[in-house]
């Protein structure tokens, strides 16, 4: 049972840093498409204005019953995720209005798309692993196998 | 954009000009999004997302105000530290706990420390109730609504007396992350935390266990215990009240 324990906090590590970098990353996804969506005159001042509701999830649903115990800090590893997604943004986010910035705004969101889904799926899979480790736990701890007092 | 984001510092720290901190709170916007996604996680459901950002993005500009770039320290650490702190300060000023729950709540803190004092133990629910003069459903309605699972309830400081601020959460949930071996190297606060849990009752004990140390979901422990999951959420209550009370001693 301790290895299994082990092995979920390592899981859970990795997790906890790529769930930091994908939010991060849809974060500035989602400022960069509401930046397109104003093309003709695009304003920081008027982003900053709508920045609550771009940063917001839509459709939140939070159930108290579903609540785990989660850490709100920026995870070990986060420096190399954001040096991943750094080299992908080449210049500066918030365009200056001409044609030639718009295409390349363009092509940053479409580059950075594809990289939010990869590591969406990256954590998928982290959590179907995170979470079999878990219901093998729960089974112990059911059948008396794993007990809290060795964890004290 | 590393570099850009330098130059920005070093132009704020210059001019304090307001279109470049716009630009500052435009990048780093994106941290109030990880934050409050994080905070949203246990809260009532009266509780508005939207909200959460809005206070977050207010700590989010405080925190760019007050950095001092260039003393070694970590912008996003600082950040995420200030935006946290913003939406827990903010939600207090609301009273994002109904009036009525937080003087009942008050009155069961109050029960718990005198039976504790007396007992030198912890109550049971039937103790607890019986010194509130309630129902026992009426103390365990109580214990339900108290709903501790979200770290804005938690976030309770403890005066430990080393001098930081060390709240209640991140010393439980420090003992979620940490790989068995590395907690050889605890702090007098853990082990504090730990003597002070083995004085629980062993339901309270597994239910804070499942919670903090293997990071399961009121369900799960919920299946684990064969009852259901606001049971498990009244246990995880009283569970933490009995910690708090200790822990205050
Ligand atoms: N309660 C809860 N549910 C979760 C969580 N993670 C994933 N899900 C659920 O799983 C679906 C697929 O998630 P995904 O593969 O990460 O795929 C996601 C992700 O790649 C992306 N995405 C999600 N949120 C955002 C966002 O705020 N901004 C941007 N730009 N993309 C997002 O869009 C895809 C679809 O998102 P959804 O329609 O929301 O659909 C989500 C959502 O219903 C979680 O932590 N908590
Ligand atoms: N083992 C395991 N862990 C899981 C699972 N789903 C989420 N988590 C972890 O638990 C945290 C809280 O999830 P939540 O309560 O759904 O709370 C989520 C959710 O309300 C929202 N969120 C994140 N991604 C999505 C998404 O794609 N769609 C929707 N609708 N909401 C999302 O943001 C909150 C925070 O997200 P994160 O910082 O990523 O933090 C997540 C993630 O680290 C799972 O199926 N298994």
């Amino acid at each position: 049972t301790d290895d299994l324990r082990r092995i979920r906090s390592e899981c859970e590590a990795a997790e906890e840093g790529i769930s930091y970098a994908r939010r991060l990353l849809q974060g500035r996804l989602d400022i960069l498409r509401a930046a397109l969506d104003q093309s003709e005159h695009p304003d920081a001042g008027q982003l900053l204005a709508a920045l609550p509701a771009i940063m917001a999830d839509q459709g939140h649903v939070s159930d108290p019953a579903q609540a785990r115990s989660l850490r709100v800090r920026v995870p070990a590893d986060a420096e190399r995720y954001a040096a991943v997604i750094d080299a992908v943004i080449t210049e500066d986010e918030v365009p200056e209005g001409t044609d030639s910035d718009l295409s390349d705004l363009e092509r940053v969101v479409g580059v950075l798309t594809q990289v939010e889904h990869e590591l969406s799926a990256r954590r998928r899979a982290l959590f179907a692993r995170i979470d079999g480790l878990r219901a093998e736990l729960l089974a112990r701890y059911k059948d008396g196998r794993a007990d809290v007092r060795d964890l004290l | 954009t590393e570099r850009e984001v330098a130059q920005l510092w070093g132009e704020y720290a210059d001019g304090r000009d307001v279109a470049v901190r716009e630009r500052l709170i435009i990048h780093y916007a994106p941290l109030v999004k990880y934050v409050a996604g994080r905070v949203a996680v246990g809260m009532p459901a009266h509780v508005e997302h939207s909200d959460l950002v809005s206070y977050g993005i207010f700590g989010l500009m405080d925190a760019i105000e007050k950095f001092e770039p260039g003393r070694g320290f970590k912008f996003e650490t600082y950040a995420v530290a200030r935006i946290r702190g913003a939406i827990i300060d903010e939600l207090r000023s609301v009273d994002w706990v109904p009036r009525s729950v937080r003087t009942r709540s008050r009155k069961v803190e109050a029960a718990m420390q005198e039976l504790e004092s007396a007992l030198k133990r912890s109550p049971t629910e039937e103790e607890l109730a019986e010194e509130l003069g309630w129902s026992l459903e009426e103390l365990q309605d109580t214990l339900a609504r108290m709903s501790m699972t979200s770290i804005a309830a938690l976030d309770e400081v403890l005066d430990v007396g080393d001098g930081d601020r060390i709240t209640l959460v991140d010393t439980l949930q420090d003992l979620t992350v940490s790989l068995p071996e590395e907690t050889l190297d605890d702090s007098e606060t853990k082990r504090l935390l730990r003597a002070t849990l083995t004085r629980l009752t062993e339901r309270e004990q597994t239910v804070l266990g499942l919670y903090y140390f293997e990071g399961m979901t009121l369900a799960q422990i919920g299946d684990v215990l064969g009852v259901t999951e606001s049971r498990i959420c009244q246990i995880h209550t009283k569970a933490v009240l009995s910690l708090r009370t200790k822990l205050g001693e």
